[in-house]
């Protein structure tokens, strides 16, 4: 879902 | 530890002796220590002055760092001792044995709401004392500057200083130097168009990115790419709220929203933040 991918990004 | 005579000369005057390094900066490095008096760990930054700005020198060398062996705060790394010797800066500051929020989440990923609830209570309170107390802007809040103590507690530290290695005072905008990139995730707009800013406001900003962090496990924005941040940053607020997980309650992505404003203007303070709903 967009919501997984999204989660995915921009990590720290 | 390879170590000339005359910084063993600094470190046996002061009665510290010197344990492993920490950490490498670009400008420095930290390293553990050991208060022979009473055996307690310190770290101890060791700056090069040859390789600091001349503003730096200037505004930090003789005075104001004097001015942070003053601060003290239960959530603020306190520094115990500053000596310049043999064109290098020492700071003597407490220890904080748990790492950094960095490391923590890097482990562990995203907080529970109570925890992030905790911590962002003692940065806020720490905030605000450095604020409204010392009438001075942290300019380089992030992850990395978060520390944990053995009681993992969380401590501010490094204010006041990676900001104005950076500063180009001729040109009135940040260098776009190797020190600034570590920091570009927690940009406010303002700093990310090069633009004149409000440094407390911008501390508020870079609050709102550690708050989003902590909850979420990752940065809000795409700092990778400054004009695509950019659009994400002023696409307000439909932009932040969508990307949040669902899973966090309504009172903390309001106070988020309220953080994350593009507008200085409307931006709430750090008092204001104080009194959300969120803390209480």
């Amino acid at each position: 879902t967009l919501k997984t991918l999204i989660s995915k990004m921009n990590p720290i | 530890i390879e170590i000339d005579s005359k910084t063993q000369a600094v470190l046996d005057r002061k009665n510290y002796r010197l344990l492993e390094k920490l950490s490498q900066g670009s400008f420095g490095e930290v390293y553990k220590g050991e208060f022979k008096i009473d055996h307690r760990l310190v770290a101890i930054k060791i700056l090069d002055i040859s390789k600091m700005s001349m503003k730096f020198k200037e505004r930090y060398v003789a005075r104001e760092l004097k001015a942070l062996i003053e601060c003290r705060h239960l959530n603020v790394v306190q520094i115990y001792d500053i000596i310049r010797s043999n064109n290098r800066l020492y700071i003597f500051m407490e220890y904080c044995s748990n790492g950094t929020l960095t490391m923590f989440i890097k482990k562990f990923g995203a907080c529970s709401e109570s925890l992030a609830r905790i911590w962002f209570r003692q940065l806020v309170d720490a905030l605000l004392y450095i604020h409204t107390e010392l009438k001075m802007a942290h300019r380089d809040i992030k992850f990395d500057n978060v520390l944990l103590d053995e009681k993992f507690n969380v401590k501010l530290t490094d204010f006041g200083f990676a900001k104005e290695l950076a500063w180009n005072d001729n040109k009135q905008q940040l260098e776009l130097t190797a020190t600034i990139c570590g920091t570009e995730p927690f940009m406010c707009p303002q700093l990310v168009q090069r633009r004149p800013y409000n440094p407390m406001k911008a501390d508020v900003w870079a609050m709102g990115v550690l708050l989003f962090g902590l909850l979420n496990g990752r940065f809000p924005f795409n700092w990778a790419d400054p004009s695509l941040m950019l659009k994400e940053q002023t696409n307000y607020p439909k932009f932040i709220r969508s990307v949040s997980k669902n899973t966090i309650s309504e009172e903390a992505n309001d106070l988020i929203a309220k953080i994350l404003d593009p507008d200085e203007q409307t931006r709430i303070t750090v008092l204001e933040i104080s009194k959300h709903l969120w803390l209480k």
